[in-house]
């Protein structure tokens, strides 16, 4: 463990509880792509499946118990709960655009053809594109609430600080994983123009707009 | 360089 991965999770776990905590303070899930939580829980499913297995260490089982618990309680929120504030019309992404080249690759392309593996690989490569329905739906609408683009920033944060752990754990300790570094990439990259709107206008305490 | 399978990162 290092500082940057440690951070990194701690961002990533911010992200989540900040949208759970929006989701239910405000009672409304308005501006929040649903098909994205679906993905992302997705990617949880598959990629802890090692849960009960594999035991790394305490952080590692809990971490992973509270992503899947809370992926699990926000598409609740959304998809039963506060199913009427649900924006059905702006979150039009084609999930199986996503899903099934991601399926096939996870097939083609991984450490070692067995279930788990694949599954891991699945997993790692979906979480790199997740996040699109969500950037689309902020195309569609134009703007973003404020808590959502935090949420977007904190999520955006934690793969790039993994990048950074990365790096760290190359030169210090000789690992690294091309496919897990590879898909970090892709998905640091897509928060790009996110990153760019969010340090110019949110953070100057503007609502964040996309320019019409 | 070791490509470690059971993977300790979240």
């Amino acid at each position: 463990m290092n500082i940057f991965r440690l951070v990194g999770d701690l961002s990533h776990l911010l992200a989540i509880l900040l949208l759970l905590w929006k989701i239910w303070k405000t009672r409304s899930c308005a501006g929040v792509s649903g098909k994205s939580q679906i993905m992302f829980g997705l990617v949880y499913i598959t990629r802890y499946l090692d849960l009960f297995t594999n035991f790394i260490s305490i952080y590692n089982t809990t971490m992973k118990a509270i992503f899947i618990a809370v992926a699990i309680a926000t598409i609740y929120l959304i998809y039963f709960k506060f199913k009427a504030t649900y924006d059905s019309n702006h979150d039009t992404f084609r999930m199986e655009f996503l899903i099934v080249p991601v399926g096939g690759l996870a097939f083609l392309v991984n450490h070692d053809f067995t279930a788990l593996e694949i599954l891991w690989t699945f997993s790692i490569y979906l979480e790199s594109v997740a996040i699109l329905p969500q950037l689309f739906m902020i195309s569609k609408t134009g703007e973003a609430e404020t808590i959502t683009s935090h949420y977007l920033f904190a999520l955006g944060s934690y793969r790039a600080l993994y990048i950074v752990n990365w790096v760290y754990r190359y030169y210090f300790e000789g690992f690294f994983d091309l496919i897990a570094i590879v898909a970090g990439c892709v998905q640091t990259i897509l928060y790009c123009d996110f990153f760019y709107l969010y340090v110019t206008k949110v953070m100057h305490g503007k609502k964040l707009s996309l320019p019409a | 360089t070791l490509q470690d399978m059971d993977h300790d990162e979240l």
